[in-house]
């Protein structure tokens, strides 16, 4: 087998930037079940939109009611059609670099409460 | 706009001076500290022409009301940064004043030397962050400096209509500002 030689990782690397797996999940809706979705979770988790519930630790694969709720804000904070599906400008926008501040918006986000004027 | 809970804002002095200085140990190379400093001096005026705060870069880290660096990884405030793209940079509400960027990102003061396509503009993030350290928190007005996103490649350092609106309700307006000159810079740029 030829090894690729170092740039060529080194290319192919800069192309698997962080959060560039979320392209799997794109035209995803309620109800749908794709493995790897509990990443985006943490990934909404993470700005404030999907709070950890109590009882259970870990998110599920599962786009259930609380995700599609979770989504709405998303795309309301964002500026984005508000369809609930993680639709093309959706998931480029996730996918898109950004800061690493909460965009929560009066709910607590590592320790930020946000008011939106 | 949106500020944190309780619109934390500085208050010291009036008029209010900040004071600013770059980390003695982290650092990035491949940019000048020269550069550097010129890029995050061009984002604190923007800022300091909408409202009464003067920025006065000091060499004095400990001392220092906003302390600026690059960082990778895990680095000990609870944000660990996730490598290339993702996550940029975060910075804190007042008054903490920390403002960190990942080290891992291929930053650039301009795009005509870097060829990357994963390169960041460094002045348009600055411009953003500062705007957390003055206790602004996100937009959802995509045109503003205050929007969470940023594409590679992509500068965006122009303050907008809902970025001033929000630092001057913290801080009040700088007497020398007019709004006029904005109205008509974002209509030209909205006609463009």
């Amino acid at each position: 087998r030829i090894l690729p030689d170092k740039s060529t990782v080194i290319t192919v690397a800069s192309h698997n930037a962080t959060w560039h797996e979320f392209m799997k999940f794109i035209d995803a809706g309620k109800g749908s079940h794709v493995s790897g979705m509990s990443e985006l979770k943490t990934y909404f988790n993470r700005f404030g939109y999907l709070p950890i519930s109590s009882n259970d630790t870990n998110f599920t694969d599962t786009f259930d009611t609380q995700f599609e709720s979770a989504v709405i804000l998303y795309q309301q904070n964002l500026g984005l059609p508000l369809t609930g599906k993680l639709d093309t400008d959706t998931i480029s926008t996730i996918m898109s670099p950004r800061c690493g501040m909460s965009d929560s918006v009066n709910t607590t986000s590592h320790g930020f409460h946000t008011t939106r004027r | 706009y949106a500020y944190f809970s309780g619109k934390p804002r500085w208050v010291n002095s009036t008029p209010m001076t900040l004071t600013y200085a770059f980390s003695p140990s982290d650092m990035i190379d491949y940019l000048s500290s020269s550069e550097i400093r010129m890029v995050f001096g061009r984002a604190f005026s923007r800022w300091a022409s909408v409202i009464p705060v003067n920025f006065t870069e000091t060499g004095n880290y400990l001392s220092a009301d906003i302390r600026i660096g690059f960082y990778r990884g895990d680095h000990g405030d609870g944000e660990p940064f996730d490598g290339v793209l993702g996550v940029l940079a975060h910075a804190f509400s007042p008054e903490n004043g920390r403002l960190h960027l990942d080290e891992a990102e291929t930053w650039a003061v301009d795009f005509d030397t870097v060829k990357s396509k994963v390169a960041v503009d460094l002045e348009s993030v600055a411009t953003h962050e500062i705007g957390h350290v003055l206790g602004l928190a996100h937009t959802s007005v995509k045109e503003a400096v205050m929007y969470p996103s940023l594409s590679p490649r992509t500068k965006k350092v122009d303050l907008k209509i809902d970025d001033v609106e929000g630092v001057q309700a913290l801080y009040g307006s700088n007497p020398n500002f007019k709004f006029s000159s904005l109205l008509e810079s974002e209509n030209s740029s909205n006609h463009a």
